[in-house]
């Protein structure tokens, strides 16, 4: 049982690191968007 | 594992008759109340891994959520780019700066990076392929437009002694040298002019000695000036400023990569020294000469006459060639 808490915790850790790394890389992109968007405008 | 099937009342019924008391325990109960002490210990490791895999389940399907809105994010850039880039091809005169340009290109590029870096994690990394393609496609358009641009370019030739090495080259527009090299495929060094009207005129000139003629200089013009020559501007001065060689016909850009234009005039000033002399040893030839001088420059204004002399000459050497 500690093992596979021990895995679970883990698991979550890789996930909440990804999960933040999407929401930089949505925001970056939302920025580039708005720039060019702007930029056309 | 579920144990809430295996739930068991451990509820102790103290509602004891006094007849009940001094009965032993069946060993049924004894079994139970020692399971359900033991369930007690290990039930707060067993809440904390449910909270851990409903944890991961909210933030597997938030990453799942981000992940689409994310390749939906991309696929509207790159539509509203492709957009951008239709634009301005249809439009090249109403083109944004060159930084700009420059900038937006970079956003794509950084954003085709993080598509395609940054899902080798585990997320979907089949959006890098077609984000591959799409950076080829948009690093090639920005190239076509600057070929256009750069399609506005003339040169023209003007006699200079060999000994004059200041390449500087008087035509009738005043320019800010900002930069020299010398090049590989020539020994004389090569200069840079850039119009005294930047940056609202964005014309260039890149100067620098033939190499099958020394005593030619090329001049190449890129650009188009935005305001008129500063000879059209003085109507009224008495030649300081045509002290400069105006070439015979203006340099007319053209889409085609070139147009090749000749000065064969002499350093004005010679000109001027040995006009200024005939006028004082003949008086009597003052009147005409004055008229002269006003209708050759009233002709070297006008841009029809440059043009039509610019053709005579060239087919002249075209003949003698």
């Amino acid at each position: 049982k500690d093992e596979s808490i021990d895995e679970l915790e883990e698991e979550l850790k890789r996930v909440t690191a990804e999960n933040k790394k999407l929401v930089e890389m949505l925001s970056v992109v939302c920025e580039n968007y708005n720039t060019l968007r702007s930029h056309l405008m | 594992m579920d144990y809430s099937s295996s739930w068991i009342n451990t509820s102790l019924d103290l509602n004891i008759n006094s007849h009940r008391v001094h009965q032993q325990l069946p060993k049924n109960v004894v079994e139970n109340n020692f399971f359900s002490l033991e369930m007690k210990k290990s039930s707060p490791k067993e809440e904390s891994s449910g909270a851990l895999v409903e944890e991961l389940k909210r933030v597997s399907a938030e990453n799942k959520k981000l992940t689409g809105m994310l390749t939906e994010m991309c696929e509207n850039y790159n539509t509203l780019r492709n957009n951008l880039m239709e634009y301005m091809r249809k439009n090249p005169d109403k083109e944004s700066s060159p930084s700009k340009k420059r900038k937006s290109d970079e956003i794509s590029s950084s954003n085709n990076n993080l598509m395609g870096g940054g899902e080798g994690g585990g997320v979907n990394g089949n959006n890098s392929e077609s984000s591959s393609s799409d950076e080829d496609q948009s690093c090639k358009k920005p190239m076509e437009l600057e070929t256009c641009i750069k399609a506005k370019v003339s040169r023209v030739y003007y006699k200079q002694e060999s000994s004059d090495s200041s390449l500087i080259v008087k035509d009738g527009y005043q320019w800010r040298k900002y930069g020299q090299k010398v090049t590989r495929d020539n020994p004389s060094p090569r200069a840079y002019f850039k119009c005294s009207f930047a940056p609202s005129c964005t014309v260039k000139k890149k100067v620098q000695r033939s190499v099958e003629d020394p005593s030619v200089v090329v001049a190449t013009y890129e650009g188009e000036h935005n305001h008129p020559h500063p000879s059209q501007m003085e109507s009224t001065s008495s030649g300081t400023n045509n002290r400069c060689r105006n070439p015979i016909s203006s340099a007319v850009p053209s889409s085609a990569p070139s147009t090749v234009t000749i000065d064969w005039t002499k350093s004005k000033c010679s000109n001027e020294s040995s006009s200024k002399k005939m006028m004082i040893n003949n008086p009597k030839m003052e009147v005409p000469q004055i008229l002269v001088e006003q209708m050759a420059t009233s002709l070297t204004k006008d841009l029809n006459f440059r043009a039509a002399l610019a053709a005579a000459i060239s087919g002249k050497m075209l003949h003698q060639s």
